[in-house]
């Protein structure tokens, strides 16, 4: 295993943060040892999992050379691990700007760590600037979350185009992990339409496991909790369980 | 009138370019000239409103000098003109970056175009780079759309300090014109909780208008159409209407 995953998509409020705390989570629940970067200056996924993050973050590693063992926190579930981030990241946005190989300073911490862990996932801000390149730089693989509304669509060839171009002159190795479809709303027909639209595009990259509208995911990192702690009934936690199951699958 | 208003927060998918488009509409509806500036390289305004935006957008005016006539375009609602964007807008935040009065910009197009209409919304991507600064520097106030769910409340310390510098920096005369509610989920006790803590920070300069989750506004755009327009007896329509009502009550 050893595999590094970077969640992105520059569309704002798609689920990259749910995505990298469920699956994170069902997947050390498996068994496997997981890491959790959390890359975005909000610190979404540090707060959604209860993680203080006043400091030793992941902008001390990055930028003053912090010893990377102070910056690695357990969560309250055994098997998953994260470096969270603070508002001091979005200074590294500046910081990095105009230093050469400014796309590769994640990569220098995920190569020490890579062997530690089964999977290491990287979850980014809304954008596709400094910090989307350095966790696209750093990974194997990108796992894009697409929420099934009109405006998710818009963003893709933009996303596909910088992917390419991370492969082409940053990270050869950078492949589509999957692509997975969340707040799934049976009611109405913009799911359908949107749902081809992405299975039209990315085939059979599509996991077949697609996360629905449910409310319990949203009331989860009110309480610091994944879903599947908070309540393992609900059909969120159920889609998340077997999404990790799915994506366990692929990789053998 | 003749005011600029920037609709910003970057957590992102919280109701900003719904909003935009919305109030605008409906305030145009009302019988005000509205002109809608798309200031998100995504280009989701433009295209919930049907506005075509391969050529003459606001990064040719930014960027290239192109004469701002060329690129009002009219849309579907009298009294309501957009001014598109698209993903050459991306390069803005490259091109602008160490230039110096970067975020003045947009400001020197506004100020052309602020006596032609009532009100001027700018439609903001979800960060706070040096495009939503344009926005702030650009504008009278910022109305700050808020998602009522966990992580929405993580950024809004950053928001307001954002715009605290803003204001004491580039433009003294920016104020908090509203913030309004969205995405209201009656079945949780999550929207209490966020709605509370909300009043809470912001008094009241939160809208009595909320705008309850309603499929309608998420169907809209994938017509080309605002809610109001798409399905009048919605509840997502009947908000915006009730919005736009307070939003002018609060002007006189
Ligand atoms: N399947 C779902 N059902 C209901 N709510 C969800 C679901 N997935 C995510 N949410 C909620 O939607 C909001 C947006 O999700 P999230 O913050 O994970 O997206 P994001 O892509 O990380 O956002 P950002 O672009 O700001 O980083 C959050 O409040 C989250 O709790
Ligand atoms: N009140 C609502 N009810 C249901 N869906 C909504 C509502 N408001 C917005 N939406 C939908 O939620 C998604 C996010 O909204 P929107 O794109 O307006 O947010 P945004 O803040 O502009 O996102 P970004 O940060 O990417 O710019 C869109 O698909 C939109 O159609
Ligand atoms: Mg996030
Ligand atoms: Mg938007």
């Amino acid at each position: 295993k050893n595999r590094v995953i970077t969640i992105a998509n520059q569309k704002g409020g798609v689920g990259k943060t749910t995505t990298s705390i469920n699956l994170s989570v069902c997947l050390a629940l498996l068994g496997k040892k997981v890491l959790i970067i959390d890359f975005d200056p909000q610190g979404n996924c540090s707060s959604g999992l209860g993680i203080p993050k006043d400091k030793n973050t992941i902008y001390e590693i990055l930028l003053s050379g912090k010893n990377v063992d102070e910056c690695i926190i357990k969560s309250q579930i055994e098997n998953c691990d994260v470096i969270p981030a603070n508002i001091n990241l979005s200074g590294a946005t500046v910081e990095l700007a105009n230093v050469e190989n400014c796309n590769f300073y994640l990569k220098k911490i995920t190569d020490q760590l890579k062997t530690r862990y089964d999977y290491i996932f990287i979850d980014c801000p809304p954008s596709l600037g400094v910090l989307t390149l350095n966790g696209l730089t750093a990974s194997d693989a990108v796992l894009i979350p697409i929420q099934t509304e009109f405006f998710a669509l818009e963003g893709l060839t933009q996303l596909i185009h910088t992917i390419n171009i991370v492969k082409k002159d940053l990270n050869p190795r950078l492949q589509i992990e999957g692509v997975v479809l969340t707040m799934l709303d049976k009611r109405t027909h913009l799911t359908d339409d949107v749902t081809k639209n992405v299975i039209g595009y990315f085939g059979k990259k599509v996991y077949k496991t697609m996360i629905p509208r449910n409310i319990r995911i949203a009331e989860a990192p009110s309480f610091g909790l994944p879903v599947v702690i908070h309540d393992v009934m609900s059909t969120g936690a159920k889609a998340y369980q077997q999404l990790a199951k799915e994506f366990i699958d692929g990789e053998e």
